[in-house]
């Protein structure tokens, strides 16, 4: 049995390097029937590039949704915090009867903002 | 196919920073 | 079993390649298909170029992500002081 599949093994090996000698001298052959020169570029570099553009979009995209999600949790916490601030900022008013500088405009607004 | 997918992420890509920068500027105003 | 089921798939694979770049190797020679040929290249050129404006956003994105941390730590250390006062 040990045998059988030893044999095997080598049957997989072989059909695997024949498969990369025959993609390989069919590249090698397309590439040769498109000299360089006309400027244009042969079918196996586009279908390479293709799959290299492929791959960098998907690692873009997954580079973003990751960078969005940190940013979305850590927005929340900004929100969190700065209400609980304020909350205790007034607290700490009542409680020491301390007068503190009204608003202005733009901190109200930018208070709207972030509720 | 891909290239409406790059552009549509890259759409989507400025609009999140326009929003996150905002929202720098708002919070920054709220810490001083 | 599931690994001569991989193995079976990485060598359909290989040869489904194979098969795709035979399907090129005639295509160049024909007229229009050597112009989608050209068309498929102006086109990856394109989307490079939208990939770099992408990669540019979200490594802007990266730098206010680290901005908004700081700004957040900051804030918590506010209002630990704010609760000691209190």
């Amino acid at each position: 049995m040990e045998a059988e599949v030893d044999k095997l093994e080598l049957m997989f090996q072989k059909a695997d390097s024949d498969l990369d000698c025959i993609l390989y001298r069919l590249e090698y052959e397309i590439k040769n029937s498109y000299p360089d020169s006309t400027g244009e570029k042969n079918p196996v570099t586009l279908l390479k590039e293709l799959s290299a553009i492929k791959s960098r979009y998907q690692a873009l995209h997954t580079r973003f949704e990751s960078v969005t999600a940190g940013q979305k949790d850590t927005k929340s916490r900004i929100c969190v915090t700065l209400t609980k601030t304020m909350t205790m900022m007034q607290e700490l008013q009542k409680l020491t009867d301390l007068e503190l500088s009204p608003w202005t405009e733009e901190e109200k607004t930018a208070e709207d903002q972030l509720k | 196919a891909l290239k409406n997918d790059a552009n549509h992420l890259l759409h989507k890509a400025s609009l999140e920073n326009k929003e996150s920068t905002d929202f720098l500027k708002t919070a920054k105003v709220l810490m001083k | 079993s599931s690994d001569l089921e991989q193995l079976c798939t990485y060598i359909n694979e290989k040869i489904g390649n194979i098969k795709h770049t035979l399907s090129l190797r005639n295509c160049g020679h024909k007229p229009a298909l050597k112009t989608i040929l050209n068309k498929i290249g102006d086109e990856i050129i394109v989307v490079n170029e939208i990939l770099n404006k992408l990669e540019s956003e979200i490594e802007y994105q990266e730098q206010t992500n680290n901005s908004l941390k700081e700004l957040c730590e900051s804030l918590e250390e506010d209002y630990r002081d704010v609760q000691h006062l209190k």
